[in-house]
């Protein structure tokens, strides 16, 4: 109903004070503005995790891509990138109705020298992400490491990475940088 | 449900729910 609303601890002592003589919008005003008597300040915006999110680290890896080719001897070689949807038919649902997996990979390689970054998302639908995985890969004359990051069970965050001592040195740094 | 200042997520208990005048 209009005339309901809801209110977190913070603002809930206030909102009551309020409900006798104010409508839900000029109570919400007036806490907002912070000029109602006894209206507590909003609470800050929680902090920023510690940790950043698989897709931020996804996003880092990915500008910072050319950098680790140039630092494995590719400079100057253009990536490429392709898209795919996958859909993985299940319980009688098919296409567009069934889970999917989008995976996004980017490579940049030239003369038996190869940096590829892999992002995959499987959803359950469009709202739902089921795992995320970011794979790194370097292969070069006398490298060949892999770096998988792995979406945290439950949440955005970063849950796994594996592989990052395998790099080259300048390349380890530079996605120690991304990771962080 | 919301909260209606801070938009800050809530569970849903009876509690927190305010009824206020009508317009």
């Amino acid at each position: 109903p209009e005339n309901q609303g809801w209110f977190c601890d913070v603002h809930v002592a206030a909102a009551r004070a309020l409900s006798a003589t104010s409508t839900l919008a000029d109570a919400v005003r007036a806490a907002r503005s912070g000029d109602a008597s006894g209206m507590p300040e909003p609470s800050p915006p929680p902090a920023d995790p510690a940790e950043p999110s698989w897709e931020t680290v996804a996003q880092s890896l990915r500008s910072t891509l050319p950098a680790l080719a140039a630092a494995i001897g590719l400079d100057d070689v253009r990536p490429v990138t392709e898209s795919t949807r996958e859909w993985t038919p299940m319980d009688g649902a098919g296409p567009p109705w069934c889970p999917y997996i989008d995976r996004v990979t980017t490579v940049i390689e030239h003369d038996g020298a190869r940096v590829s970054l892999a992002i995959e998302r499987a959803h359950w639908n469009d709202d739902e992400l089921a795992r995320a995985d970011v794979r790194l890969a370097v292969d070069a004359p006398g490298v060949a490491a892999s770096v998988s990051v792995a979406r945290g069970p439950g949440g955005d965050s970063v849950g796994e990475v594996r592989g990052v001592d395998a790099l080259p040195e300048g390349a380890r740094s530079l996605v120690r940088e991304a990771l962080s | 449900p919301s909260c209606e200042v801070c938009g800050v997520d809530l569970d849903d208990t009876a509690d927190r729910l305010v009824t206020f005048v009508l317009a």
